[in-house]
């Protein structure tokens, strides 16, 4: 029997001991843990590999401290385009979907376009629409907005000269306390 | 962005991404981690590679690719693997950003030329890491 093992990244960028409080670096390591222990949860119990993946991603993809689900980046348009990919070491079968906007979580979406469809990539509202054929979890696209995502978009786009689209009208009034915590790591378009 | 990769108790090596891209993007724009072979890749011949970053670069360098590739024909380690795409291509190429691997024989390996990626590993009988800084 292989030894079982699994890695997990959170993003990558400027993320430096000055910029994170001490409250964000302990929330961060805490989400990270969690998410290693929930993926070896699945390894420990002889679970496939795509089982530990998808039970993981899962969590940061609702995590809104991460560019990804809830708490993803707006586009210059004041939209949520979401992008997953999974892939099958043992039979090279691999799912992927680009630019979904009603869907909770893009990597089980890509996973069922592995599984359940003869392609590899699906894009936009195709990949939407099949994730709903294939029962995934629709959520209306307010789902994954974040008041400190958007303070970053109207930012970027104040620094650009870029137009500012107009505000969600359905976005929430306020920030919840775990949105409060999120780090802008400094990803820009 | 994030990602997961993991390998099983059947010697079956997974890889998984997911992102919301950049901010302010311009709509319809895809990077890497939609892109098999770019940020997300995984082979039992090799290796299994997730990537977090300037999307574009890895597209262009098929980072997760390249790497199960050193690692399947050229023997090198994961780790040199990994250092030599972030720390040598990405970077001489003038993208940033961060990959994690993990590979049939249980060896685990991350490596990014920012100044943080938020990490984690774990594996049978050994300590769990996590990681933010440098």
């Amino acid at each position: 029997m292989a030894k079982w093992a699994l890695v997990a990244h959170g993003g990558a960028g400027v993320i430096e001991r000055a910029h994170l409080r001490p409250e964000q670096d302990a929330a961060y390591r805490e989400v990270m843990g969690r998410v290693a222990q929930a993926g070896a949860a699945v390894l420990k119990a002889g679970g496939a590999a795509l089982d530990a993946i998808e039970a993981a991603i899962q969590i940061l993809e609702d995590d809104p401290l991460f560019n990804a689900g809830r708490g993803a980046v707006f586009t210059a348009q004041g939209d949520i385009e979401l992008d997953a990919s999974i892939m099958d070491g043992g039979t090279l079968a691999a799912g992927a979907v680009a630019g979904v906007t009603r869907t909770r979580h893009p990597i089980s979406a890509a996973r069922a376009v592995m599984e359940h469809s003869p392609h590899v990539f699906l894009g936009g509202e195709g990949a939407d629409a099949f994730a709903r054929s294939q029962g995934l979890e629709a959520v209306e696209p307010s789902f994954f907005f974040t008041e400190r995502r958007w303070k970053s978009l109207v930012r970027e786009l104040e620094r650009q000269g870029l137009p500012i689209p107009r505000r969600p009208a359905v976005a929430p009034a306020k920030e919840d306390a775990r949105t409060a915590l999120a780090h802008d790591e400094g990803k820009r378009g | 962005t994030v990602g997961v990769v993991a390998l099983d108790a059947d010697g079956v090596v997974a890889a998984g991404t997911s992102t919301g891209g950049v901010t302010a993007k311009r709509w319809g724009r895809v990077g890497d981690s939609p892109i098999i072979g770019a940020g997300t890749y995984a082979t039992n011949a090799a290796c299994a590679v997730s990537c977090t970053g300037a999307g574009e670069y890895f597209i262009r360098l098929s980072v997760a690719r390249t790497i199960c590739a050193l690692v399947e024909l050229k023997g090198l380690s994961l780790q040199a693997a990994v250092d030599q795409l972030v720390q040598r291509d990405l970077t001489k190429l003038g993208g940033e950003g961060g990959v994690i691997a993990v590979a049939p024989d249980g060896q685990m390996a991350w490596s990014f030329n920012t100044s943080g990626m938020y990490r984690a590993r774990i594996a049978d009988g050994e300590a769990m890491v996590v990681g933010i800084y440098k």
